[in-house]
């Protein structure tokens, strides 16, 4: 009766935590404001295990699992000059990873990595410039879109084991702001992106050439591209806004699934993904996995959907250490890895 | 999604869009 009363309710109140269960917190003791977290493989002395790396304004620590979900910082890298802003995992390397450092906008991008002699911890200088994104690929790749409209540069790297060394190659440009990559699932040779001008743009991988332009309308407007799945000869397309509009129909939708035809470039909404009524907030920072999608909302809330069920399916309030900033799917289980500025790291399994 | 929305729709758009693409 109660739940035919108030069923909205009910709903958010069996939605906090929802599927999500703590199991691990790491403290990292710096002073400086935290900015990310990701995993990366590390093989130490002959095991490759899964470790969680975390940034903060001038170091990137990586933490090494112990007993009991317990972790311990193991390496930290350390930067003078130019401040942390993300992390760019390499998902599927053993011993890199990449960050991006920057003020407002990504100035560097640098290469993580241990030394095979001495175990020295390492880093080299990938790329420099005005970088307006980037995105780590499986195969060892990084792409990164560069310049203003006159000299605009998309860059495909590819490193060696070891990290040494890496090859290059340009991708034909669109001639217009690049926003945000993603990889496509089904199939690897596609690279997607969208554009300041809500165009999404297709691109093969192993010839660098252009496919397609397809403009995807303004309610679409500075659009992030999370996450693309080819199906039956379509492209399904995961975005955000952190800057559209509330659509009073559809409440407050924070992450969006369209169709798009690549072959006539004709495109329509499937699904917009919103908070349960209750909750407000505009998209701040999010990843999306397979078919799951976190965001961290600007009240400060994390927010997950399945993205086949169609439903949020859990809600992290902030706690009594203050709100969440950013959020990340684990790369090597299904963890939730929910960080505050303060230098807290929640680890959910989902 | 139908093709009266999208219009036809190829299951090999991507080696036909890289065929017809400026190399």
């Amino acid at each position: 009766k109660v739940a035919e009363e108030h069923p909205d309710e009910i709903w958010c109140d069996s939605l906090k935590l929802g599927n999500l269960q703590l199991v691990s917190k790491l403290k990292n003791p710096s002073d400086s404001c935290s900015v990310d977290v990701s995993t990366v493989w590390w093989e130490g002395t002959g095991s490759k295990e899964s470790r969680i790396i975390t940034a903060c304004e001038f170091t990137v620590s990586l933490w090494k699992s112990l007993d009991n979900w317990q972790w311990r910082k193991v390496y930290t890298w350390h930067f003078t000059e130019i401040p942390v802003l993300q992390i760019i995992p390499l998902w599927d390397t053993c011993n890199l990873v990449c960050v991006a450092l920057g003020h407002l906008e990504i100035r560097e991008i640098r290469l993580l990595f241990c030394s095979d002699d001495d175990e020295c911890l390492k880093q080299s200088l990938v790329k420099s410039g005005n970088i307006k994104a980037v995105l780590g690929l499986r195969h060892k790749r990084l792409v990164c879109s560069n310049g203003t409209l006159h000299d605009h540069q998309v860059d495909l790297m590819t490193f060696s084991g070891s990290g040494r060394s890496k090859e290059k190659r340009t991708l034909m440009s669109p001639e217009e702001t690049i926003l945000a990559f993603a990889e496509v699932q089904g199939m690897q040779d596609a690279l997607l992106g969208t554009t300041l001008m809500s165009n999404i743009v297709i691109w093969n991988l192993k010839t660098g050439q252009l496919l397609k332009k397809m403009q995807i309308g303004n309610s679409y407007q500075a659009s992030i591209c999370h996450k693309a799945y080819s199906d039956m000869g379509l492209l399904f397309v995961v975005l955000s806004h952190p800057h559209g509009k509330e659509i009073e129909s559809m409440g407050s939708p924070i992450f969006r699934l369209i169709a798009i035809n690549p072959k006539t470039a004709l495109s329509v909404d499937v699904r917009p993904y919103s908070l349960p009524q209750g909750h407000t907030g505009r998209f701040l920072d999010g990843e999306v996995k397979d078919n799951l999608a976190a965001a961290v909302l600007t009240s400060g809330t994390i927010a997950v959907w399945d993205l086949f069920l169609g439903h949020c399916t859990a809600l992290l309030l902030p706690n009594s250490d203050g709100n969440w900033s950013f959020v990340k799917w684990s790369g090597t289980d299904s963890c939730l890895l929910a960080g505050q500025k303060n230098g807290s790291v929640f680890v959910y399994s989902y | 999604c139908s093709e009266s929305d999208l219009g036809p729709i190829s299951l090999n758009w991507f080696e036909e869009l890289t065929s017809e693409a400026p190399p």
